[in-house]
């Protein structure tokens, strides 16, 4: 799907 | 979280408090690259944008606070508190090509087309070879103090460990940010000779010495 991934790295 | 995720972030932390030692105890941030500290700045402030408007995951939050924060007081002691032993002569790597060329790539290289993903994009690449003004710096004294080197060498293992992790989190969720891992291969690369002579040298309690 075309939702945005959460960014969860540093 | 995953092991090797985990100890890249504490490897993170640990070169900041290295180096934060480094500057207090010699009274001095000899050594120590302004241009690259600067870029830095510039990576933390466009990779955590997204403090702007969350979500707040509460461990990212405060390691993105910290990094912002740190990387800041850092160019602050290094332009005030110790600005004469600032190698400012040496320290001249052309920094422009690095923020251009990484601008350049993240207009080719990003998720979509929007403000935060090309600046997400960009910090990647810029953190790829933000450390160069550093190992230039480095290449021109052509020695440096010890814990000068256990500061590189912990924010250099930092990336080098995420690339395991991102392995982890392929095979283990199916997930993948190709961008940051093309980019953290790069950075990666761009640390080896540093890698071998602080393994060849360093580890066996020589000092940090470039071949004339």
């Amino acid at each position: 799907n075309g939702e945005k991934k959460i960014k969860d790295e540093l | 979280m995953n092991i090797f995720r985990l100890l890249g972030d504490l490897s993170h932390l640990a070169s900041i408090f290295i180096l934060l030692h480094k500057i207090r105890t010699t009274k001095s941030c000899a050594g120590i690259s302004f241009r690259s500290q600067a870029l830095y700045v510039l990576v933390y402030l466009t990779r955590y944008l997204d403090l702007l408007w969350g979500p707040w995951l509460l461990y990212n939050t405060v390691m993105k606070l910290f990094f912002i924060g740190s990387s800041v007081y850092v160019l602050y002691l290094m332009k005030f508190d110790y600005k004469p032993s600032h190698d400012m002569g040496l320290d001249n790597f052309k920094v422009e090509y690095l923020i251009g060329g990484s601008f350049v790539m993240a207009l080719l290289f990003n998720l979509a087309f929007t403000f935060d993903e090309v600046m997400w994009s960009f910090s990647l690449w810029l953190e790829s070879v933000a450390i160069l003004p550093q190992l230039f710096l480095l290449q021109r004294t052509g020695e440096a103090e010890t814990i000068t080197t256990h500061y590189i060498f912990a924010l250099g293992a930092y990336r080098a460990l995420y690339i395991p992790n991102w392995l982890y989190r392929w095979v283990m969720e199916g997930r993948v940010e190709f961008i940051a891992v093309f980019a953290g291969i790069i950075q990666t690369i761009v640390y080896a000779d540093f890698f071998y002579v602080y393994f060849t040298k360093v580890i066996q309690g020589q000092k940090f010495e470039l071949p004339a």
